[in-house]
Parts: C-alpha cells; sequence; structure tokens
C-alpha cells in the first residue's frame, strides 16, 4: 500500500436513533473529508498536512463534535482540545481547554513546530493562537444553530458526545 | 470527537485528534485528545492511532501508546494489538479507534454502539460507515 488514511467522528451515538437528516449530514461531512485526505495523498501530500486538512473540514462542519458544533459545557460554553504528531520524528503538539481558536487542529501543530513545548492550555493556549495569527473567533461562533449540529439540546440530552 | 491517521508514500505516518469533549463537561475538565499517548499516537516504525470515547479511560490505559508498544515490543500485528485493548484492557461501551500500520494496514474498531469513521488507500478503497461491522 503506498498511502492509506483512516477517519472518525466520533463514537458513543446509536445511529438507529438519529433521522435522515442528521444521518445525511455526518455521511456527507465524512465524504467530504475523506476526500480531502485521499486527494491530498494521492497527489504526493504528506500524512501531516493531510491529517490537518481532514480535520479542519471536520471542525468546520457542525455536524461533528469538535471545532463548530461541538458539545457545551455545563456553563454552555465549547471548550476545545486537540492534538498532531508526527511519526517522523515523534514530534507533537496540542491544545486544551481553547474557546476562541477556529481550527485547533492548527494551533495545535504550530505548538508542534514553532514551540519546544507539547501542550499548552487554556487562555495561555489562545494568547498563543493570537501570537501565531491563527484565525480566532468570537465563542458564539461555536454555537452552530445548524440542523444535526453536535452541539443541540437534543443531541446533549438523548444522544452523548464522548470525549 | 474527530480524528484522522495516514500514511503518505514516502513511509511518513502522522495521528491529529480534534474534540469538543462531553456533553455537559466540567469546566475545565480534559480528556484524552490533547494528551499525547492517550488519544493520539504517531511512529513511524510502527503505527498512528487516533481514539474516540471516554477520555479518562484513555488516559489511564494509555491507549494510543500500548497499541504501538505491543507491535514494537510484543511483535503484534496492528490489529492483535486494537483488538486487545478494545476488548480486553477497555470496558464495553467505551469508545473507539482508527489506526494504520507503517505498511499501510487500517484497523477501526470501537464497542460502542457506532463509531462514523471512513477508510480510503492508493488501492483505491474509499468508504464511509455510520455503523461500523467489528
Amino acid at each position: 500500500t503506498r498511502w492509506a488514511i483512516a477517519i472518525h467522528g466520533g463514537a458513543g451515538g446509536d445511529p438507529s436513533k438519529w433521522n435522515d437528516e442528521k444521518r445525511s449530514a455526518r455521511r456527507e461531512g465524512l465524504e467530504a473529508a475523506l476526500t480531502i485526505g485521499r486527494d491530498l495523498l494521492a497527489g504526493g501530500g504528506s500524512a501531516l498536512d493531510a491529517v490537518e486538512a481532514v480535520i479542519r473540514s471536520m471542525e468546520d462542519n457542525a455536524s461533528f463534535n469538535a471545532g463548530r458544533g461541538a458539545v457545551l459545557t455545563k456553563e454552555g460554553n465549547a471548550e476545545l482540545d486537540a492534538s498532531i504528531m508526527d511519526g517522523r520524528t515523534r514530534a507533537c503538539g496540542a491544545i486544551a481547554g481553547v474557546t476562541t481558536i477556529k481550527n485547533p487542529i492548527s494551533t495545535a501543530r504550530l505548538v508542534m513546530t514553532e514551540t519546544k513545548h507539547v501542550l499548552l492550555a487554556g487562555p495561555g493556549a489562545d494568547a498563543f493562537a493570537a501570537s501565531q495569527n491563527v484565525p480566532l473567533v468570537d465563542p458564539k461562533y461555536f454555537l452552530s444553530r445548524r440542523p444535526g449540529r453536535s452541539n443541540s439540546s437534543t443531541d446533549t440530552g438523548q444522544d452523548p458526545h464522548f470525549g | 470527537t474527530v480524528g484522522c491517521v495516514a500514511l503518505d508514500s514516502a513511509g511518513n505516518l502522522a495521528a491529529g485528534t480534534s474534540t469538543g469533549g462531553t456533553a455537559k463537561k466540567l469546566p475545565g475538565r480534559v480528556g484524552d485528545s490533547p494528551i499525547v499517548g492517550a488519544g493520539t499516537f504517531a511512529d513511524n516504525a510502527s503505527c498512528a492511532v487516533s481514539g474516540t470515547g471516554v477520555g479518562e479511560e484513555y488516559i489511564r490505559n494509555a491507549v494510543a501508546y500500548d497499541i504501538s508498544a505491543q507491535m514494537l515490543y510484543a511483535g503484534l500485528s496492528l490489529e492483535s494489538a486494537v483488538t486487545e485493548v478494545m476488548t480486553e484492557r477497555l470496558k464495553p461501551g467505551i469508545g473507539g479507534l482508527i489506526c494504520v500500520s507503517h505498511d499501510g494496514q487500517i484497523v477501526m474498531q470501537h464497542n460502542t454502539p457506532g463509531m462514523s469513521c471512513g477508510a480510503a488507500d492508493s488501492g483505491g478503497r474509499f468508504e464511509t460507515q455510520l455503523v461500523l461491522d467489528n
């Protein structure tokens, strides 16, 4: 096998209990993300670039519990985590508990490449992202109102997402 | 949670995971996604791993690293290592894993009612599933 890729959009919920709209949105999101990764790898792109691009796609899609559409804390906020690791060198980067970073996976990669650290958390991680000029958003951005979203009250009550 | 593992045509592996955590979680709670070795791991000598599930269990069992270690130290195949973790180490209903080995084998397993996932490779495979038949 010259190249290979696998993706997941989360475990825990029972798809048999989803309505058609949610099933369709989730499947379309998976296919879009996988297509991005396949095309990158088939074109000779790196595994690291493929991983980042695929995850960015799912972070931007409110059907998944990451980025826009993420589930909410007890206080009603989105606190996001992400990590990335390069198998060539075992270099890695991660962020935890961030609230304003549009694409956490890309900032995790910047932690890996632009600092000597592995994990930045909370306001410090948000500040690091700002210093790197990555896209920041109002925390309300994560509170998607799109049908099939992950952070709807229906989902949180009947179809829990796992971390 | 979302995740991706990949092997490129240069033989390099990478893994990534991103999440909002658990619904109605305690503010400040951190799961396995940002914990390298728990929810994410990659080593060109073995495999790349991304997990989804009850993060605390992935942290306690160092799941992602453990799969790589079983391949390196015990000589297990990727599939055997993943199966051991998912069926022997983790309790039912805890979560799922996607992995790709250094030679391009893809393994995806879960012990929850569902796991949205997909796989593609240079042999023409391209598939997505809402319910994976383990």
